[in-house]
Parts: structure tokens; C-alpha cells; sequence
């Protein structure tokens, strides 16, 4: 199965 | 002052209508270059990121920067209230509460003026530094639609799979399977037909299948729509305007 990633990991600093 | 005047209101529906299902609250930065939007979903998976540029408007006028905080859900009620070839110019002054929405129909000297509450928004600007692709795609924004709509009924994850000749979507579920394979070609006579791909690298990525159904309703805006896939950054699917864009950047699904 995959886990859907969030901007924040490429993105964000926060 | 802001003064912007769309030639035609479907433009600014289209738009709107476009990221409308997947971000509610954003913030419009008007500046004397145009206007500029950002907003992620709730769930921080999908980024959208409009830019309407001077020549998209019949006139535009815009002496101090003004953020306008909207509700798109609001806006968009307003929005269906003008005819789709009614121009429509959007009002505000340097400090304002709200926005004032004025369709004219100049064959019947129809008239109508709408205005729309602004809201505080508490978002943070992202500045999005060039990144990069292994993979840029350029196809038909209707055959993108239909292939991510098809596939979406069988899976909630799609697969994206680009080698040097093949685009190949791919969505396999509890009840079957379904694949669709594209290949490069120019159309000559019709060039929004045409597909075009530049691959540095293979790409094999997987989306959710609901955020991509999100991204292809702004297929209104553009017969074409313009793909850049890496396996280290979000893809970017992009619609261009006749001056701007509206982008979404998607982050991908990965093994766990």
C-alpha cells in the first residue's frame, strides 16, 4: 500500500 | 483602487470554478501587474496557485496592493448571478470590507452590482522556487479529464507511468483493473491535439484519484494542460491562461 504524502514534506518548512 | 474589468464574466467563472471544490478561503493579492492567488486543502496534499495577468483583462487598473480575503463558496453564488458574456468588473478601494461585483450586458444596458463581504484570512505566501522535472507532458486537457474520470471509478490511486514513448495511466481496484496508453504525436492541422513529451527520466508515481479529479475541472480554462512529474517534488499540472495560469501542485503517494 502507499501513504499519501503532504506538501508539507517537499514544500514547508513548518 | 482595484478596478478589473473582464471582457467576459465566463472567464473569471471558469477560474473560479476551477479550484473552487478543493480550497475555500484565499486570499487575492492585487497588485499593478495582476492578480495573484495561493491556497492549500485541508488535508495539505494539493496546492493551488493562480496568476490572471494584465492582458487577461479588458482594463485593469490597481494603485495600491490590496489583498482580497474570499469565501469561494460565496463568491461563486455571486458569480452564477451574471450571464457567462455580461463583462464583469471587480471594485474595490485601498481599504476594503468588501468587494463589489458589476456585470453589465451593454446590448441591453442590463445592469447588476453585486457586493461580497471580505474576510480575514490567515494564510501564509509560499514562494515555490523552480523545480525540478524528470518528466514534461503536454496533452489535451479533455483527454486528461476523460482518462482521469474513467480510471477514478476503479481505484482511489493512479498511476503514472512515463517511459521515452509511452504515457501510460493505470488504475487497479477491488472490483478490476483498467490502464490507458498514450503516445506522443504532433497534430499539424489541430496543434491543442497534439502530444508532446520530454522525458529526462522514466517516471512512475501514483496520485489519489481524488485530487486529480479536483485538478481537471479547471479543464475549462485551457484545451491543453501541461504535466511536469518528478519523483522528488510534487507534479504540476498547469492550465494556462491567455495571460497567467492556474496551477496545482500535487504531492504523490509513496510506498509506506
Amino acid at each position: 500500500t502507499k501513504k499519501q504524502q503532504t506538501l508539507s514534506s517537499f514544500f514547508f518548512t513548518a | 483602487m482595484l478596478e478589473a474589468k473582464f471582457q467576459e464574466a465566463s472567464l473569471f467563472k471558469r477560474i473560479i470554478d476551477g479550484f473552487k471544490d478543493c480550497v475555500q478561503l484565499v486570499n487575492f493579492q492585487c497588485k499593478e501587474d495582476g492578480i495573484i492567488a495561493q491556497a492549500v486543502d485541508d488535508s495539505r496534499v494539493l496546492l493551488v496557485s493562480l496568476e490572471i495577468g494584465v492582458e487577461a483583462f479588458q482594463d485593469y487598473r490597481c494603485d495600491h496592493p490590496v489583498t482580497l480575503g474570499m469565501d469561494l463558496s460565496s463568491l461563486s453564488k455571486i458569480l452564477r448571478c451574471g450571464n457567462n458574456t455580461d463583462t464583469l468588473t471587480l471594485i474595490a478601494d485601498d481599504t476594503p470590507d468588501a468587494i463589489i461585483l458589476l456585470f453589465e450586458d451593454t446590448k441591453k444596458d442590463r445592469i447588476s452590482e453585486y457586493s461580497l463581504k471580505l474576510m480575514d484570512i490567515d494564510a501564509d505566501f509560499l514562494k515555490i522556487e523552480d523545480l525540478q522535472y524528470d518528466t514534461t507532458l503536454m496533452m489535451p486537457s479533455a483527454e486528461f479529464s476523460k482518462t482521469v474520470r474513467d480510471l477514478s471509478q476503479l481505484s482511489d490511486s493512479l498511476n503514472i507511468l512515463v517511459t521515452k514513448e509511452t504515457i501510460k495511466f493505470v488504475a487497479t481496484g477491488d472490483v478490476g483493473s483498467g490502464s490507458v496508453i498514450l503516445k506522443p504525436f504532433i497534430n499539424m492541422e489541430n496543434p491543442d491535439e497534439s502530444i508532446k513529451l520530454d522525458m529526462d527520466q522514466p517516471v512512475d508515481l501514483t496520485f489519489g484519484s481524488k485530487y486529480l479529479q479536483d485538478i481537471v475541472k479547471g479543464s475549462a480554462l485551457s484545451n491543453k494542460i501541461g504535466i511536469r512529474l518528478s519523483s522528488e517534488a510534487p507534479a504540476l499540472f498547469q492550465f494556462d491562461l491567455s495571460s497567467g495560469f492556474l496551477q496545482f501542485f500535487l504531492a504523490p503517494k509513496f510506498d509506506d
